[in-house]
């Protein structure tokens, strides 16, 4: 991606990567092996350019899976790709074609991904000549490995099926990944009956990361899905980046966003019309009015610029339905719901997404006038946007509906307007009549954080190759940030104060993560006596034991799984949590800090300071919560404790939700 | 593709794998065929009915089955769990 490694401080603005860069310190993720389950992969990308990399290592077993299509070549960097098609077949019930028995990604989405969380440096790499910049994944010298287990859905069917998922994670584990990224999503289902779950929790105890998305269905509350404990769950947010593009009529400049390739010739205003009054002779003014596809009138819009409300269609294909009338332009203006989160698409023509309050004036001076006249700017890149990060109004958000006590998503990383290696078997919008190829692409989504976050683990597997899932995991939450760029409270797109449930610890920090002094680290039995503890039969956890395993005499309490954040479920009377840290630093002496109480409950550390004499001593601590009585009872409430030895910052976010 | 045009298609999953991925593969999937069979009364119709057999890391198969095949498959004591095959979205 270009920017978002520049916005996390893994390299200067300029493009050089500093000596202090996560990059240097850990060798760019060389020896790491990171596998991607998503739609495939191109392979003639350059961001899979092996130039740089040696041969592959011997203890790599996967293999390029190209028996279809002998154009599918794997090299030193893509050191392995297969497909896994069969629950796709089964689901569809139809047979297969030759583009769904190859590792070729016809759809763009497992390019970006995969070259988002491990590409080579592609220096000169621009979406639409917007967002020019050095594109690298967060591992750039690791090598990379496409499990495909998406395809294109068939009468709305979903692209993804779970029995292929569950082929690929076997794969990826018997293969030699490190780290497994998988961006895709489903409602949040029991772990035993969920394949993601499943095949995470055996990478997991193989010593594999698995790193998921959050999904997309925010903002609403309890929308996070791939929510096991096992797994790396990643929300989205903002960088510092935008594509500004305004929208003049009447006197007033609107500003929106658009990487619309083409803009308005001239300084002449254009006729404008609102949608809802072009509809084509057969079709209704609803149709009309979000633009979809031969609902509007050509004698109307013909040289004029459109205005389209977003919803009925996806946005990018209000553009070409504007196109085929003979319009001009387009303009998106959000409803209601959707307020100010205007989104930088690739539309087909010069269009500009607007928000609601600004969508609402320009409707009602069209409405006010037979002449409305107005035009639209090319857009531009802009660096350096405050506030930022914003988490992204889709992402999807806590509290994790299977589990109350795991905090869920665990953080966030860009995933908006990210810039990376696309197909070449698709146009930038992905929709069918798209003829455009392009070597880089914008897409925004969960998807898009996900592949940041396996790449920054990528990197601590090669900085600390002996480090578990869990301590790789621990190491990116407890040093995330709450704060944004100037060192103020992230917000959410509406503005307001993001919490937790949005943005779990926090920002992912790549250069603390290499360095987090302490870890909490779990191991597969402690994982195996949390199951136990949501009431998992011995006999099946035996079963996924592979070994006689016996349920805890004295049951775990699920809040005590030694998680890097802490929440604490229905307080009512007074209750201590059990955490236990791992020194992963030099002899030092961390001293506990409750940054911020949860409102309305005092919490307590015991003991306040923890003294280790040597790397890897681990030593154990209690959190106690009590419900002050002068304070009213509340929902849920936030705070953080930190354990500092003045070096490293250890934080915790406290997550407490009160009983009545 | 045929079979699974009339039937839905569940995953079974039996756990983990205990013995080397080497040995695990020779014989797991004979047992998938083994357990699916004494379910269906003819290992060739579960022979048939199984599309993926997991046998390197994880112990399971994915088979087109009846809803009612599929739950008498959940109540064998060798079985973890049963589930369909969920599709799902990228993001």
């Amino acid at each position: 991606t270009t920017r978002s490694w520049q916005f996390m401080g893994l390299e200067r603005a300029d493009g050089e990567v500093p000596q202090w860069s996560a990059w240097e310190v850990a060798r760019y993720g060389e020896d790491a092996i990171i596998g991607n389950l998503d739609s495939g992969v191109w392979p003639e990308s350059l961001s899979f350019n092996d130039g740089e990399l040696g041969p592959i290592p011997d203890n790599w077993k996967g293999i390029c899976q190209n028996e279809h299509d002998k154009t599918f070549q794997c090299n030193s960097k893509l050191v392995g790709a297969r497909y896994f098609n069969k629950g796709y077949a089964a689901a569809i019930g139809l047979p297969l074609n030759d583009t769904q028995k190859t590792p070729r990604d016809d759809n763009g989405h497992g390019t970006h991904t995969l070259a988002t969380a491990g590409g080579s440096a592609v220096r000169g790499a621009a979406a639409f000549g917007y967002g020019n910049g050095t594109a690298r994944g967060g591992s750039p010298r690791a090598r990379v490995a496409a499990y495909r287990v998406c395809y294109p859905p068939v009468n709305g069917s979903d692209e993804c099926y779970d029995a292929d998922i569950l082929a690929a994670f076997e794969a990826a584990i018997a293969d030699g990944v490190h780290v497994i990224s998988a961006s895709v999503g489903a409602d949040p289902n029991d772990y035993l009956e969920d394949a993601v779950a499943i095949g995470s929790l055996h990478a997991v105890k193989a010593g594999v990361t698995v790193v998921c998305s959050a999904s997309n269905y925010g903002p609403d509350p309890g929308t996070v899905t791939n929510v096991a404990p096992w797994i790396l769950t990643v929300a989205a947010s903002t960088t510092d980046r935008a594509f500004p593009a305004h929208v003049v009529f009447n006197r007033t400049r609107a500003e929106g966003q658009s990487l619309s390739a083409t803009w308005l010739r001239g300084r002449g205003f254009y006729l404008m019309i609102s949608a809802a009054d072009a509809a084509a002779p057969s079709r209704s003014p609803a149709d009309a009015q979000v633009c979809s596809l031969g609902a509007l009138d050509a004698e109307k819009v013909m040289g004029k610029i459109v205005v389209c409300v977003r919803g009925g269609s996806p946005r990018v294909e209000k553009g070409e339905a504007v196109s085929r009338a003979g319009g001009a332009g387009m303009i998106l203006v959000n409803d209601e719901a959707s307020g100010h989160d205007v989104i930088a698409d690739p539309h087909v023509i010069p269009a500009v997404h607007i928000s609601y309050a600004d969508g609402l004036a320009l409707l009602a001076y069209i409405n006010s006038t037979k002449d409305a006249r107005g035009f639209i700017t090319k857009a531009k890149t802009v660096l350096g946007t405050t506030p930022s990060p914003v988490m992204a109004s889709f992402s999807s958000q806590g509290p994790n509906t299977v589990n109350p006590e795991i905090l869920k998503p665990d953080v966030t990383a860009p995933g908006v307007s990210v810039i990376a290696a696309w197909s070449g078997a698709a146009g930038p919008t992905g929709l069918p009549y798209d003829l455009r190829r392009v070597a880089f692409n914008t897409q925004t989504g969960t998807s898009m954080s996900c592949p940041h976050v396996s790449g920054v683990a990528g990197l601590i597997k090669t900085l600390h190759p002996d480090w578990s899932p869990a301590a790789i995991k621990s190491a990116i939450m407890t040093t995330a940030t709450e704060l944004d760029s100037e060192l103020k409270p992230i917000l959410n797109s509406s503005l307001s104060p993001a919490t937790p449930f949005s943005y779990g610890a926090g920002h992912v920090f790549p250069h603390r993560a290499l360095d987090p002094g302490l870890v909490y680290d779990i191991t597969a039995d402690d994982y195996l006596d949390f199951l136990c503890s949501l009431g998992y039969n011995a006999t099946s956890l035996e079963l996924f034991n592979e070994a006689p395993y016996r349920c805890p005499d004295d049951p775990l309490d699920p809040l005590d799984l030694n998680y890097p954040s802490i929440t604490v479920y229905d307080l009512a009377e007074p209750a201590a949590v059990r955490r236990r840290v791992r020194n992963v630093g030099p002899p030092a002496t961390y001293t506990a800090t409750v940054v911020r109480e949860p409102e309305g409950v005092q919490v307590t550390v015991t003991p306040a300071t923890l003294a280790f004499e040597s790397t890897g001593e681990v030593r154990d601590f209690w959190v106690k919560f009590a419900v002050r009585d002068a304070a009213p009872a509340v929902d849920y409430a936030f705070g953080a404790i930190v354990w500092s030895d003045g070096n490293h910052q250890v934080r915790s976010p406290l997550v407490v939700k009160t009983q009545g | 593709p045929a079979l699974a045009a009339t039937k839905p298609s569940y995953i079974v999953y039996l756990g983990g794998v205990g013995v080397s991925p080497e040995e695990a593969h020779r014989t797991a999937a004979e047992s998938h065929y083994d357990l699916l069979g004494s379910v269906l009364g003819d290992r060739e119709k579960a022979r048939d009915a199984i599309f993926y057999s997991y046998m390197r890391n994880i112990n399971g198969f994915a088979a087109g089955l009846e809803p009612e095949e599929a739950a008498a498959v959940a109540e064998h004591p060798a079985v973890v769990s049963v589930f369909p095959n969920r599709g799902r979205r990228l993001h």
